[in-house]
């Protein structure tokens, strides 16, 4: 028996969206500490964490591990269906092959439920070690969504180098070359405005835009967004979801051969 | 010429 209650249901919702385009199928794993998902892209080069914890849900029940195997898309669908104030309920029974998702307005008077068929997924769950990063870049998740959009319209890359001088982004392609560099600056009014640079040595790494602009489907769900770099590893790319937990994009970098 | 390394290649199966 599985019943997760979850106030402010649209988290849910934006969850979905930052993730259904990435990944089409996965397993989530509900377990005592909290709902969560792990799943790479098709081609094994994009990778998503999700963690919502238990105690960011007005009601968790989770009387054993379970993992039901769900098509994004569909989910997607059915929490369109739900208002961006409802109050979103995820009910699954031991051994059903279905799953409940209850929608609830704030003021109690429209109640729904959508069940959705689950299916086997036969997913492979990596084990990702912590890791000491050489550069992590926190700055605001909107700029980074328009620096990932900019640069698209100009090349397929991106560069990320952060050095003392700040981060910069760089592309090429057929119409020319673009550089955006940002640097530190943490005086500003809001906390959620500042660019911060935690640098251990440079690093200088280079990803698919494709994938980052993927990435950037989350900046509704965190006013920041943390990027992690070393040069040995994939990038992070972490949005933290207010109290919860976080979504975390792992994208591997191209080389030169 | 790039090549696009995969997330296999760094991470094991767990």
């Amino acid at each position: 028996m599985l019943e997760l209650r979850l106030v402010q249901g649209s988290l849910l919702k934006k969850v979905l969206e930052a993730i259904k385009d990435l990944v089409n199928d996965a397993n989530f794993d509900c377990s005592s500490s909290g709902f969560s998902l792990q799943a790479m892209d098709s081609s094994h080069v994009a990778l998503v964490a999700l963690l919502l914890r238990a105690e960011g849900f007005e009601h968790y029940r989770c009387d054993r591990n379970t993992s039901m195997g769900m098509n994004l898309g569909n989910m997607s669908k059915m929490l369109k269906c739900a208002g961006n104030d409802d109050i979103i309920t995820i009910k699954g029974d031991d051994g059903s092959d279905t799953v409940t998702f209850m929608f609830e307005s704030p003021t109690q008077d429209k109640i729904a439920d959508f069940e959705m068929k689950l299916m086997d997924i036969d997913s492979e769950h990596l084990g990702i070690p912590e890791a000491e990063y050489q550069a992590i870049v926190t700055m605001p998740s909107s700029e980074f969504a328009r620096i990932c959009k900019d640069l698209a319209s100009i090349g397929d890359t991106v560069v990320i180098s952060v050095t003392k001088e700040g981060v910069k982004f760089s592309t090429r392609g057929d119409i020319g070359t673009a550089n955006i560099v940002l640097r530190q600056n943490t005086t500003v009014d809001k906390p959620e405005d500042a660019t911060v640079i935690e640098m251990n040595e440079p690093v200088s790494l280079t990803f698919a835009l494709r994938y980052m602009n993927s990435f950037t489907k989350a900046t509704s769900l965190s006013n920041t967004v943390k990027i992690s770099l070393s040069s040995e590893l994939p990038v992070v790319v972490e949005y933290k979801i207010a109290e919860m937990g976080y979504v975390r994009f792992y994208l591997a970098p191209k080389i030169e051969e | 010429k790039r090549v696009q390394l995969k997330l296999t290649e760094f991470y094991q199966s767990a």
